[in-house]
């Protein structure tokens, strides 16, 4: 047809100049130096497999499984989400998958039996995987991982091309599946220069303490970094500048008590008479006990959690938009609006002081520079020993007392011009609802 | 349905078809032309007034490959390039190590693409021009 096309006699058509002008054009383009194209410019993807590809080695279940798993593994590392629909018309379906063996599902590939090519795809969205092959379910035996081909060919339906970098989930041949493999990082930017980085809000971001105790009778404390937006989380890997696998989960799955909804603000009064953990949603606080890992369901007087925060910090009242707890003055930083009530644990009450506008507690470094109010999260990070305010997409960085060791003219609790979030904690991605654990 | 007679289904799985190995240059020339290292209408020729024997004595120094086999030059560079994106020695010879890559499990998309900058500017152009063209 293409050759037809373009030796029409008569004045050609736009889809004949089109395949003409392919024609002319074509130059090859080196492998390594492609980097894909969007194939898609919405962000919610329906997949279904189709029901005359069944495989006939793996029950439709396990097919249906590993699929599910394939798209969140992609969802999980770009802005893109993904949904089973067995229902819409099939134009409406953006990705078809499904097993055939030689000629198959009206394919103009036949497939070569067992060994050699496993699978194809056309960037229309059609997904083909050669039954003959022998397909194995994660952590069974050897034969090929159809998990691990799924998320290839759904990288190429997504317009990546084949990349030759080992470690690449995108080379072009097969490897033997190590223990579990993921989506690595370079293979992550790739899908983000075609579908841009993950962004948004967040409810509450904090770095949870825990107490171990280690063979010798030591204690050790250790922290993890949490991200809340809504009723999701994910735990961040500093140390791998990446969310856990298999993230997002949802609150009441690993935070048990608190509404599924989600949190405003998350509190760590820590000092030498206090170790208590709060939880702020609405009107209402819960305390958190770390060592159980659930909801305390009463506190010390007997009253019964939620308590209302205007009870538990007076002069306080929900909602929130977030807090923190600053150890070196043993005060609670209560954010709402544009103003910010500094809570004094010790004598339990709010600081004369309070309200303050937020911009008078924590100047710009940069004049202009500033969230000026309805922040989402105030954060002390571990790891970098000071707080982020962010707001949106952005942060900004209070002045720690390192930067001020090192220029003496930063304002105290000075806010560093803004950063966008992303920049600083990647790939924190949402997942579609229908696929949460 | 895939024959069997068993109720376990065990006597199924004997009747699966093997793919075709890739054993010599003929097979490789079209693993290579299949997967886009040699582009359609690129097929190699043998140059006129070369021998197929002289051409590959030119070419037999150093390399492995029995006299028989009949690579040009395109065929070569196609070699070339699909050994070197698959991080093998690039000698241009198809040789054991070239052979065991090809016959390797993989995935049917070609490897070479080709780029269509001047047709997508035009379409661009044309898209720009009818609003109602839908982007798949």
């Amino acid at each position: 047809h293409t050759h037809a096309a373009a030796n029409n006699t008569e004045p050609p058509g736009r889809k004949q100049r089109h395949l003409a002008a392919l024609l002319r054009s074509r130059r090859r383009r080196d492998a390594s130096e492609w980097k894909g194209h969007m194939a898609f410019s919405k962000s919610l993807l329906k997949w279904r497999l189709m029901g005359e590809g069944y495989s006939s080695q793996l029950s439709i279940d396990e097919q249906k499984y590993i699929f599910r798993l394939a798209f969140r593994m992609w969802s999980e590392v770009s802005p893109l989400q993904f949904v089973e629909d067995v229902d819409s018309p099939l134009e409406d379906i953006d990705i078809r998958l499904g097993f055939g063996t030689g000629r198959h599902l009206g394919c103009s590939q036949r497939f070569d039996g067992a060994g050699r090519e496993f699978a194809h795809a056309w960037f229309l969205g059609d997904i083909h995987f050669d039954d003959d092959e022998h397909f194995t379910v994660p952590n069974t035996g050897s034969g090929i991982s159809l998990l691990k081909v799924a998320v290839h060919e759904i990288g190429h339906v997504l317009g990546l091309p084949h990349i030759y970098r080992s470690g690449s989930i995108m080379q072009p041949s097969y490897l033997p599946q190590d223990a579990g493999f993921e989506i690595d990082w370079m293979d992550r930017k790739s899908i983000q220069s075609l579908y841009g980085e993950c962004k948004g809000r967040f409810s509450t971001v904090f770095d949870w303490i825990r107490k171990e105790q280690t063979a010798y009778g030591e204690v050790v404390v250790r922290f993890n970094t949490y991200f809340m937006r809504d009723g999701w989380y994910w735990l961040y890997e500093n140390r791998n500048n990446r969310t856990r696998y298999g993230d997002p989960v949802a609150v009441q799955v690993g935070w048990h008590g608190l509404p599924s909804s989600g949190v405003d603000a998350y509190v760590h009064v820590w000092n030498r008479k206090t170790d208590a953990v709060y939880f702020f949603k609405g009107v209402q606080y819960w305390r958190y006990d770390s060592e159980n890992d659930q909801v305390f369901t009463e506190d010390s007087d007997g009253r019964s959690y939620p308590r209302l925060i205007s009870e538990g910090f007076p002069g306080v009242s929900g909602p929130v938009d977030t807090a923190y707890y600053d150890r070196r003055d043993a005060h609670i930083y209560f954010f709402k609006g544009s103003q910010v009530f500094r809570f004094d644990v010790r004598m339990h009450r709010l600081a004369s002081s309070s309200p303050q506008k937020i911009t008078e507690v924590f100047p710009a470094v940069v004049p202009g520079n500033h969230p000026l109010g309805n922040l989402d999260a105030a954060y002390f990070s571990y790891s970098h020993n000071t707080v982020f305010l962010l707001k949106g997409s952005w942060f900004w960085r209070m002045v720690s007392g390192r930067d001020r060791r090192r220029s003496a003219s930063l304002p105290p609790n000075g806010l560093m011009p803004r950063r966008e979030v992303e920049q600083q904690w990647f790939d924190i991605c949402d997942v579609h609802s229908s696929s949460l654990r | 349905e895939k024959v069997f007679h068993s109720r376990d289904h065990s006597d199924a799985m004997n009747d699966i078809r093997q793919a075709e190995l890739i054993t010599d240059t003929d097979t490789a020339q079209r693993f290579l032309s299949k997967y886009g290292f040699i582009r359609d209408g690129d097929d190699p020729q043998i140059p006129a007034g070369q021998t197929e024997v002289s051409l590959s004595l030119d070419l037999q120094e150093g390399g492995s490959v029995s006299r028989s086999s009949s690579p040009d030059l395109r065929f070569i560079s196609a070699l070339k390039e699909f050994q070197r994106v698959s991080g093998l020695p690039v000698s241009g010879v198809f040789d054991d190590v070239t052979k065991a890559a090809m016959n390797k499990p993989r995935c049917g998309v070609p490897d070479q693409d080709e780029e269509l900058e001047s047709a997508e500017q035009e379409l661009n152009e044309t898209a720009e021009s009818n609003s109602t063209t839908t982007h798949n």
